[in-house]
């Protein structure tokens, strides 16, 4: 549909004329439908819009292609812009803790475990600390997880997350592990007290990461979440996950767009090698359908 | 002929981002803001209402009995299935119903304790099983465990999956005709659930599990954040089968029967 028109449009630029106010108007009607259809917040994509508008209107028109595709170039090209390069994760200090936060069910607890898998094949040695204390079966799932690969995982049993992170890191200290994942509980980012337990571990763990954990299929309400983990925790980057479903992954944009942070890694399935670096071109064509 | 005041687009405006924030999907929004062009301002939150009540109450609910009376949880991974059992598992046992869970989930680690926990929560009885077991041999000894202890009510966890992996879908049909072939009649209950902050996916996942199975009811869960849920509007039009409970919490009673005078006011704002 649109992506291929987009393969066509990337490469070529012409002399003649400029692209109006109509043509731009025309084109974006057709790309503001297709980013609320995948899941891009109704606000982010009117500023999206008016962004685009503004730099389209008066640009010069490209050869052999109609004014719509010249426009979905632009827009391509802006989302690619917004979604931003991957990013390395920062690992500098020793150890370097990681801390995953996110609503119920987003893929915390899997993507804690894939985190260790990829850090072992970059040479580190993991801990993974299992802190959330509140779902049934939580420590089980990790573990057995964490055991398939030989993973290590703190495993003192504390009914306190916080007293558990920090009892954890000090450990990982002492035995010289390179990284501490922190698998937290999911969390609505209203409900104070969990809040305020995020905040209690934040505080006691010296982060090098904290990061935000977001279900691909997640619809108009990202903008909520990244704003409030945002403000009342503070993140320093995001995990997108279940990309190997049929969701456009909208979200992306909002949670980035929100939090000026970026989306480092993707879950791609649920096995452990399932991780994959962020890279926005492949998002972009996605959200555009 | 009616005169257009001037407060009409900006109202429209503010309508339609009420709809769009709500997950309410580019074709119901737009084909209210259709609608309400044709009416009179005094006259558009009434007409909303009128609309998405009248969808959402368009599909009658048939509650299909059995003894035991089956019950499958499907859904993608994460959306609250396990979570929905211990719920529903609670409500049948305050009934004083004789419970049965079956841990068909025999892939993800921890799916079976976590289970197991909740049966102990509520007072049900549970079948588990091993992890890499076949999960319709499991719904079969269950089925049999259910007849054997004469239990009212079964319900079976499954693993959660993407509608977008056939093998996988293709192995949630298989316990289906498992339990189809120890009783016509089961499942009596196919269960989407849903959760209440995904956007317009839910309609592809509806639609995938509604084909592969035929459902008879949709959980929408996680209606304790800031979501709306709107998407399932979309998707009870499009499948025609009824929301018969939302989860609005992680406790064994955040769960509660859905009421679409009430749903549509909480999304309305
Ligand atoms: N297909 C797919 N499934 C995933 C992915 N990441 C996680 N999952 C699955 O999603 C479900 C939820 O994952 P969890 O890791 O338990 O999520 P969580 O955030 O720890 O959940 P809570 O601790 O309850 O908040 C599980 O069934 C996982 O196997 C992914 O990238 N793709
Ligand atoms: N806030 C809130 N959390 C919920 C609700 N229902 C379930 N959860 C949480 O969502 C997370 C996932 O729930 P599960 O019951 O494990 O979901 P599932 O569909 O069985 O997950 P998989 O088996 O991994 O596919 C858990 O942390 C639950 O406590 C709800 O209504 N509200
Ligand atoms: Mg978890
Ligand atoms: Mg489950």
């Amino acid at each position: 549909g649109l992506t291929e028109k987009l393969e066509r449009a990337i490469n070529f630029f012409g002399k003649k004329g400029r692209l109006t106010p109509k043509d731009v108007k025309q084109g974006l009607e057709e790309i503001r439908k297709a980013l609320l259809e995948a899941d891009v917040n109704y606000k982010v994509v009117r500023e999206f819009i008016k962004m685009v508008e503004e730099e389209a209107t008066g640009e010069r028109v490209l050869k052999s292609f109609t004014p719509r595709e010249q426009i979905l170039k632009i827009v391509y090209e802006k989302l690619i812009e917004i979604l931003g390069k991957h990013e390395p994760l920062k690992l500098s200090r020793s150890p370097s803790p990681i801390i995953l936060l996110g609503l119920q069910g987003s893929g915390k607890t899997t993507t804690a475990v894939k985190l260790a898998y990829l850090l072992r094949k970059k040479g580190k040695n993991p801990l993974l600390v299992p802190a959330d204390v509140k779902r049934p079966a939580a420590f089980e799932q990790l573990r057995d997880l964490a055991a398939r690969y030989d993973f290590p995982v703190y495993d003192k049993r504390l009914p306190d997350a916080v007293k558990l992170s920090k009892l954890a890191l000090s450990m990982a200290v002492l035995k010289r592990y390179d990284v501490v994942i922190f698998d937290t509980a999911g969390r609505l980012h209203i409900d104070e007290e969990m809040i305020e337990e995020a905040r209690k571990i934040r505080d006691t763990v010296n982060y090098d990461e904290l990061l935000l954990v977001v279900d691909a299929m997640t619809g108009q309400d990202a903008v909520n979440v990244a704003r409030e983990f945002q403000e009342k925790v503070g993140i320093t980057g995001v995990i997108l996950t279940k990309l190997d479903g049929d969701a456009r992954g909208g979200a992306a944009l909002s949670v980035r767009r929100i939090t000026g942070k970026p989306i480092k890694y993707i879950g791609v399935g649920e096995k452990v090698e399932d991780l994959e670096e962020f890279h926005p071109e492949r998002l972009a064509s996605r959200i555009l359908g | 002929r009616r005169i257009i005041t001037r407060r009409d687009p900006q109202l429209l405006e503010e309508i339609e981002e009420v709809l769009y924030e709500g997950d309410l999907g580019v074709e119901l929004t737009e084909n209210i803001l259709e609608e309400l062009r044709k009416i009179p301002p005094e006259k558009y939150m009434d007409r909303i209402k009128e609309i998405l009540i009248s969808i959402l109450e368009g599909v009658e609910v048939k509650e299909k009995e059995g003894k035991p009376r089956v019950w499958m949880f499907v859904g993608v991974n994460g959306v609250g299935k396990t979570t929905t059992i211990g719920k529903i598992g609670k409500m049948l046992r305050k009934e004083g119903k004789r419970v049965l869970f079956a841990a068909c989930d025999t892939y993800r680690t921890g799916a079976q304790e976590q289970l197991k926990i909740w049966a102990e929560r509520v007072g049900a009885d549970i079948v588990l099983s091993q992890y890499g077991a076949d999960p319709g041999a499991v719904a079969f000894d269950a089925y049999e465990a259910a007849l054997h202890r004469g239990m009212d009510e079964l319900l079976i966890d499954t693993a959660g999956r993407l509608h977008t992996k056939h093998p996988l879908m293709e192995e949630m049909k298989k316990i289906k005709r498992v339990l189809s072939k120890k009783n016509p009649d089961a499942p009596h209950e196919i269960v989407l659930v849903v959760d209440g902050t995904t956007g317009q996916n839910a309609l592809n996942q509806a639609k995938s599990f509604h084909e592969a199975l035929g459902l008879s009811g949709i959980v929408l869960t996680k209606l304790d954040g800031t979501a709306k849920g709107g998407i399932v509007v979309h998707v009870v039009k499009e499948i025609g089968v009824p929301v018969r409970y939302i989860g609005v919490g992680e406790g064994e009673d955040d769960l509660i029967p859905f009421n679409p005078e009430e749903f549509v006011k909480a999304l309305l704002g």
